[in-house]
């Protein structure tokens, strides 16, 4: 069985370089994932957060 | 050159009668086959055709055509075979009462061979269970799972593995690398007799398709195209009803009257939602308020898939506070979702029997996808008590469906859908928090 979800979250403004950052992986304010292909989960266990 | 075309001698030979009598062969042998072809093809559109009506006449529903998917040998074979009936079978036997002294062994082996921690069952005492129906669907002791403190966060629904995850555009869901679908096909398309809710899918899905250079990966996560184009379908278009407003259309600049601000003030107290507005975090703003535009900015369509292997706990959980206003159930195939076939057989969760929870959350659009497969054909939603997978009266609730859309003059859209009242009507849906249990896959 699977599970499939869908949703709509802030994209994050894209940060300029004057500000410091230099990689597309930060992206301040929008969604961030906190998971990785294969990984394992537990119920609650954060995927991802604004 | 002028000399040697001037001189050369050109000799006219004839072409071998045996030669071109064998390309009229192979050329008249081309036809007839195209011919043959051609006619059966037309003899099972008329057959169908006399079969539909004189179903019709008798009134009986339009019986729809099985979907035969293409794929190595296992996938053709798997095709053939009667997964929904083998399902119910399957469900069927994992009902018989297991003897009660090979109840204790037959479970631990069971959770052996498939990674079962039996501290974080519930109920200690295995003999309880009377089948592995029973064990297979077990609750969890209170407190093996705690929540995600951040209330910003997302968490997962369910135990299991990440198959895959990342951001849609274009109304495209990647399967697995390099196995795309459209969001039509997974929750269906919108449609115009709905209860006011549009899902991102319709005005997405029109867009033109990416190509694959357009792709590239940012780490584990799989980014279709960049983010400048997403601009363009974001916002109004696809966005859901708020929360305490009308639809879409008769939101307009309606102020509150003194009556829905009461109203709300009850529903606030209905809810308990003290508690989520006292760790809303920096916006102080509770779950059940949309997020300002400003607040909100751009946004992007983001999916993730989970898949439970046999052994996991099968109860599934609400990932955020939301509220559910629709229910689209497809009554399609039951193949297997393991990682293998999911890879080998395209647009898998598109054939398969799901039911698509359609709603929003403080961000806008949520949607929740149970997808069944051949052992664990039945889906269960606690608050939808209507609802049966996997089951003989299906087909004839789905045929019903197709039945009213022809009455009301509308393409049948392969699903049936129920709306959800809620405990108010401004909710306009039934409320879930975050961690709360929503139902679960049963064995067959």
């Amino acid at each position: 069985s699977t599970i499939v979800l869908v949703f709509e979250a802030p994209k994050g403004r894209r940060p300029s370089f004057d500000e410091g950052f230099t990689g597309e992986e930060e992206r301040p304010g929008g969604w961030r994932w906190n998971i990785e292909k294969g990984q394992k989960l537990k119920v609650g266990q954060s995927i991802g957060h604004v | 050159l002028r000399s040697a075309l001037g001189q050369t001698k050109v000799e006219w030979k004839p072409i071998p009668v045996g030669l071109g009598i064998g390309f009229l062969g192979l050329l008249q042998l081309y036809r007839v086959q195209a011919r043959e072809k051609r006619r059966i093809e037309e003899e099972e559109v008329r057959t169908q055709e006399r079969e539909d009506d004189e179903s019709e006449k008798h009134g009986c529903p339009k019986k729809r055509k099985r979907i035969r998917p293409s794929g190595p040998w296992q996938v053709q074979i798997m095709s053939t075979l009667p997964l929904k009936a083998l399902s119910r079978l399957w469900g069927r036997f994992n009902e018989l009462t297991i003897p009660y002294y090979l109840r204790v062994p037959g479970f631990r082996l069971y959770s052996f061979i498939f990674g079962v921690n039996l501290d974080e069952v519930a109920e200690p005492d295995l003999h309880v269970y009377p089948n592995l129906a029973a064990f297979f669907y077990r609750t969890l002791k209170p407190g093996v799972r705690p929540i995600d403190p951040n209330p910003n966060s997302i968490v997962s629904p369910a135990d299991g593995k990440v198959i895959q995850f990342g951001t849609i555009e274009h109304g495209e869901v990647e399967q697995v690398k390099g196995v795309t679908y459209s969001l039509d096909a997974l929750l269906g398309s919108r449609r115009p007799s709905s209860s006011g809710i549009s899902t991102p899918t319709s005005e997405l899905a029109s867009r033109p398709s990416v190509s694959s250079q357009d792709r590239h990966s940012l780490g584990d996560e799989e980014v279709i195209r960049e983010d400048e184009e997403f601009a363009q379908v974001n916002g109004i278009s696809y966005t859901l009803p708020n929360l305490f407003s009308g639809p879409a259309k008769n939101r307009g600049d309606k102020k509150d009257t003194p009556k829905d601000q009461s109203t709300k003030s009850q529903l606030s107290s209905e809810l308990d939602v003290t508690a989520e507005l006292a760790r809303s975090g920096p916006t102080s703003q509770p779950w059940w308020a949309p997020a300002t535009s400003k607040e909100k900015g751009p946004t992007a369509l983001y999916y993730c898939v989970v898949y439970l292997a046999p052994g996991d706990y099968h109860r599934f959980h609400s990932p955020v506070s939301w509220v559910v206003e629709s229910r689209r159930h497809f009554a399609g195939e039951l193949y297997s979702v393991s990682p293998y076939l999911q890879r080998t057989l395209p647009g898998l969760f598109t054939l398969n029997e799901r039911v698509v929870l359609l709603g929003r959350w403080r961000w806008g659009f949520f949607s929740y996808t149970p997808v069944g497969a051949t052992n664990v054909g039945s889906i269960v939603v606690n608050f939808d008590r209507e609802l049966r997978t996997n089951s003989l009266t299906t087909d004839t609730a789905a045929d019903r469906a197709a039945e009213q859309a022809a009455n009301d003059g509308e393409p049948y859209s392969g699903f049936a859908e129920a709306t959800y009242e809620g405990a108010s009507a401004i909710l306009r849906g039934h409320a879930l928090t975050r961690g709360e249990e929503m139902g679960g896959f049963q064995l067959g």
